[in-house]
C-alpha cells in the first residue's frame, strides 16, 4: 500500500512541478474541462522523472497513449535541419494512417545529430512497441532541449517501464505528461473541451510546451 | 521549439484529419512568435480514438466537420497562446488583430509581421505606444494595402485612422501597456489594412532583458 500511494502521490507531485497556464481559449459551442490529453476517451498519459534533464529532477519523459487504433495526424517544422524524431514522424505518418502512442523526451533535441541520432529514434520506438506489444510504426516521438546533444538512451531505454506502468486516464497523469515535455517554460500548458458533433458529446484536448526559439513554420 | 500533442474522442476519416489538423495548426501555432527562430524539432501530433460514439466524419465540408474543426482551432488556439504568454522574459502576450486584407491568409501574414517585430516588442516592454513601429511592421508584411487605409488601435484607444496619426492620451496608453505588464495580461494591437474580408490574428509577447540573459546563458 505504501509503495502505491508513493507512486500517488509522486503523480500528484509531478503534476504539480510547475503552475497551470491560463489558457484563454475563445468563445463558442463548448465548455473547458480538465483533463488535457486524457480527457477525450480512449487516452492515457504519464511523465515521469527519468533521468534525462541536465540538472534538477523535473519530470522529463512523457508518454500518451490510446487503447485503440487512433487516426493520427501530425504538423512539423519546415526547418531543413530538421530533428531526427521530426524525420522519423514523417515517415511513420506516410506508413501508417493510425498511432497507438507518443513518447516524449525533454533535456536534450536530438537535432543535428546525424546517423546516430536517427539510430537513437529507431531503438527507443521499438523499445517501447514491444513493450506495448504494438508495432514499431505505431509509436510516435517528440523531443525538445538542447540542440546537437543525442539522448540520454539508456537512462531513456531504463525508465520505460515505470513510465508505462505510471500511465493513466486520470487528470494528474495529463498534468504530469505535460509537465515532463517543458523546458525552459515556467508554466505546464494543457487544456480540454466539451461539445457536441451532431447529437453527440466529443472531447478534445491537448497540451503543448514551448517558451524560447519559437517561430513555428509547421506543415 | 514547440511540442503539441491533441486527443480527442471524435469519429473522423484519416484524410479529413489530416486536413483539419493541418488548418488548425496555421490558424494557431503558426500565429505564434516568441524569437523568430524557427525550431529544428516544432511538432504536433494530434490522435482521434473516434471513442465517442459520434457519427462519423468523412468529408470536410457537413456541418459536423466544421463543428469539429472549431474545436481543434480553439484547443490550439488556447495552447497556442499560452506558449506566447510564456515567452522567455516575456512580460504580458500581445495578440494583434488584422481585419481588411483580401483573405485570411493575408492578413494573419501582416499579423505575425507585427508580433514578429523585435521594435514592436522592446516598445511594449518599454510602455511605450509606438504606432509607428506597428505600422512599419504592417508596412514590410509583403501584403499591399492601402497606406489611407490604415487604421491602428492599441487597446481602445486608437492612434492612427485613415493612414494618419492622431492625437491621443499618451499616458493612457502607456499605462494600458503598464497595466498588462504588471498583470501578466494581455495587450491588444487592432488594424485594420482595407475594406476586404480577410481576418486574421497572431501572437506574441514583449522583449524584455530577460530574454537576452536566459538565452545568454541556455548553450546549444
Amino acid at each position: 500500500m505504501s509503495s502505491v500511494a508513493t507512486d500517488a502521490v509522486k503523480d500528484v507531485l509531478a503534476a504539480n512541478y510547475i503552475p497551470a497556464a491560463p489558457i484563454l481559449i475563445p468563445e463558442g459551442p463548448w465548455q473547458q474541462i480538465s483533463g488535457g490529453v486524457t480527457a477525450a476517451k480512449g487516452f492515457k498519459a504519464a511523465g515521469i522523472y527519468g533521468g534525462l534533464r541536465a540538472q534538477g529532477e523535473k519530470p522529463d519523459l512523457a508518454l500518451v497513449s490510446c487503447d485503440v487504433d487512433a487516426i493520427s495526424a501530425g504538423a512539423f517544422t519546415t526547418n531543413v535541419v530538421a530533428a531526427a524524431p521530426v524525420v522519423y514522424c514523417k515517415q511513420a505518418l506516410e506508413k501508417s494512417k493510425t498511432a497507438r502512442a507518443v513518447l516524449i523526451n525533454a533535456g536534450q533535441a536530438n537535432a543535428a545529430t546525424g546517423d546516430a541520432g536517427f539510430q537513437d529514434v529507431i531503438e527507443c520506438a521499438s523499445s517501447l512497441a514491444e513493450m506495448l506489444q504494438l508495432r514499431q510504426k505505431e509509436i510516435l516521438i517528440e523531443s525538445t532541449g538542447v540542440i546537437g546533444h543525442r539522448i540520454k538512451k539508456k537512462a531513456l531505454l531504463e525508465a520505460l517501464p515505470k513510465l508505462v506502468g505510471s500511465l493513466s486516464s486520470t487528470i494528474e497523469g495529463a498534468d504530469s505528461a505535460a509537465v515532463a515535455i517543458t523546458t525552459t517554460d515556467l508554466v505546464r500548458k494543457s487544456v480540454a473541451i466539451e461539445s457536441k458533433v451532431g447529437e453527440t458529446c466529443i472531447r478534445v484536448g491537448g497540451m503543448a510546451k514551448g517558451s524560447g526559439m519559437i517561430h513555428p513554420n509547421m506543415a | 521549439t514547440m511540442l503539441g500533442v491533441i486527443t480527442t474522442d471524435a469519429v473522423v476519416d484519416s484524410d479529413v484529419w489530416r486536413k483539419m489538423v493541418q488548418v488548425a495548426v496555421s490558424r494557431s501555432f503558426n500565429q505564434i512568435t516568441v524569437d523568430g527562430d524557427t525550431s529544428t524539432n516544432d511538432t504536433v501530433i494530434a490522435l482521434a480514438s473516434g471513442l465517442s460514439g459520434a457519427s462519423r466524419i468523412s468529408n470536410l465540408n457537413g456541418p459536423e466537420a466544421s463543428q469539429l474543426q472549431s474545436c481543434l482551432d480553439a484547443v490550439m488556439q488556447g495552447l497556442a497562446k499560452s506558449i506566447a504568454w510564456d515567452g522567455e522574459g516575456a512580460t504580458c502576450l500581445i495578440e494583434v488583430s488584422v481585419k481588411g486584407t483580401s483573405d485570411e491568409a493575408e492578413a494573419a501574414k501582416v499579423a505575425r509581421s507585427v508580433a514578429s517585430s523585435s521594435l514592436v516588442k522592446a516598445a511594449v516592454y518599454g510602455r511605450d505606444p509606438n504606432w509607428g513601429r506597428i505600422a512599419c511592421a504592417a508596412g514590410y508584411a509583403t501584403v499591399p494595402f492601402n497606406l489611407s487605409k490604415l487604421q491602428i488601435s492599441l487597446g481602445d484607444i486608437l492612434l492612427m485612422d485613415g493612414g494618419q496619426p492622431l492625437p491621443f492620451d499618451r499616458a493612457a496608453a502607456s499605462s494600458y501597456l503598464q497595466r498588462a505588464g504588471e498583470e501578466h495580461g494581455t495587450v491588444e494591437i487592432r488594424i485594420s489594412v482595407g475594406d476586404g474580408p480577410g481576418e486574421g490574428k497572431a501572437w506574441g509577447c514583449d522583449l524584455s532583458y530577460d530574454y537576452v540573459k536566459i538565452n545568454a546563458e541556455y548553450t546549444t
